[in-house]
C-alpha cells in the first residue's frame, strides 16, 4: 500500500476489518454500552443488530446527554434505557470497493465512517488517523 | 488561503482561534468540566490558567475512567475532585508560525493539536477537521 498512489487505494486497504472494532449491540442497556467506551477508551462505536448489520453508532456524548437531568446526571436511568434508543441511526457508510477520496471526503466532517456491503453487512471502519497517515506518506514520496 | 500552496501555509492560516475554543480552568471541580464537556459536544478541550496559560488537556474519558468504580459509576467523586488531578499535562503543542505540514503530521495522533506562544499563551487549536479540509481541497486544484 505504501508505493500505491492515492488514486490507486480503496477503502478496504486502509480500514480497520470489523474483528478490530469495538461495538455495542442494539439491545444493550446504556450502562453497558458506557461500559464498553469507557473501557475501550473510543468516544463513539458503531451499533451491531445480532446478525452483525450495522444499524447506528452511539458515543459517550450522547449517553451523557441522555443522563443530565436539570439538577445532575441521572446515572439510573443508565440502566433503565437501551442502545437503540439513543443511538444515531443517520450512519454515513462507505463501501470496501470506494475510492481513497471518497474516504477522504467524508472524514472532513466524521471521525470514523463505517464500511458495510449492499446487505449492511459491517466491514470495518476508516478512520482520520489512517486517511491523515496515507496521506502524510503520500507527501514524502 | 484557498489559493495558497499547501506549503505555503501556517497553522495560523487554519487555526480555530482561542475565543472561539472551548475550555476549562485547572481549578474547577470535575462536575463543571464535565457540563462544559457535555454542553459543548466535544470529547476533550484544553485546560487554561487564571492567565490563559495553557496547561492540559481534560476529556470524557479520563473523567468517566476516575468516576468508574467497582460497582458502579461513582458521581459524588465529580464534585470532591478537580482539573488539574486528572487532566492530561503533556500537551502537544505548535506554534502559530509553524508550517502545515508540521500540523499533518502532528494531527495523525492527536484529533487536535493545542497552539501556543514561547511563553505558554493560549492561541488556539488546530483540528484534524481542518487539515482534511485544506488537502481535501488541494486535490482539486
Ligand atoms: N486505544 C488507542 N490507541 C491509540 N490511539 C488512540 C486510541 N484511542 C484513541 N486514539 C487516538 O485518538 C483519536 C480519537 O479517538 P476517538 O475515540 O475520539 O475516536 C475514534 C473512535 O470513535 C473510532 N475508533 C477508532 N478505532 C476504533 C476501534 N478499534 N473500534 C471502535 N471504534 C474505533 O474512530 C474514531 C477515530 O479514530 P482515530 O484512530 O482516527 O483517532 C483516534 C486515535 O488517533
Ligand atoms: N459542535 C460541532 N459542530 C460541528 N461538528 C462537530 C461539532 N462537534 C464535533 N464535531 C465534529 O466531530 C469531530 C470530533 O469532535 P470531538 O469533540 O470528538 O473532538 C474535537 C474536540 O475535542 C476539539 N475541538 C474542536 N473544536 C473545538 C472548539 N471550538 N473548542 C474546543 N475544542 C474543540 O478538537 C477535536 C477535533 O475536532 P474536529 O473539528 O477535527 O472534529 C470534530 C467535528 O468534525
Amino acid at each position: 500500500i505504501q508505493d500505491k498512489q492515492l488514486t490507486d487505494i480503496t477503502v478496504e486497504d486502509i480500514m480497520i476489518s470489523s474483528e478490530k472494532v469495538a461495538h455495542v449491540q442494539l439491545n444493550n442497556p446504556l450502562e453497558h454500552a458506557l461500559l464498553v467506551l469507557v473501557k475501550s477508551g473510543y468516544s463513539a462505536v458503531p451499533v451491531l443488530d445480532t446478525s452483525y448489520k450495522l444499524v447506528g453508532t452511539i458515543g459517550k456524548t450522547m449517553i451523557l446527554n441522555e443522563i443530565l437531568g436539570i439538577e445532575r446526571f441521572e446515572i439510573e436511568k443508565l440502566s433503565e434505557k437501551r442502545v437503540y434508543e439513543i443511538m444515531d441511526k443517520e450512519v454515513p457508510r462507505l463501501s470496501k470497493e470506494d475510492q481513497f477520496m471518497d474516504g477522504l471526503k467524508m472524514t472532513i466532517n466524521y471521525p470514523f465512517v463505517c464500511v458495510a456491503d449492499e446487505k449492511g453487512y459491517f466491514d470495518g471502519i476508516l478512520t482520520r488517523r489512517a486517511i491523515l497517515k496515507q496521506i502524510n506518506r503520500d507527501y514524502y514520496q
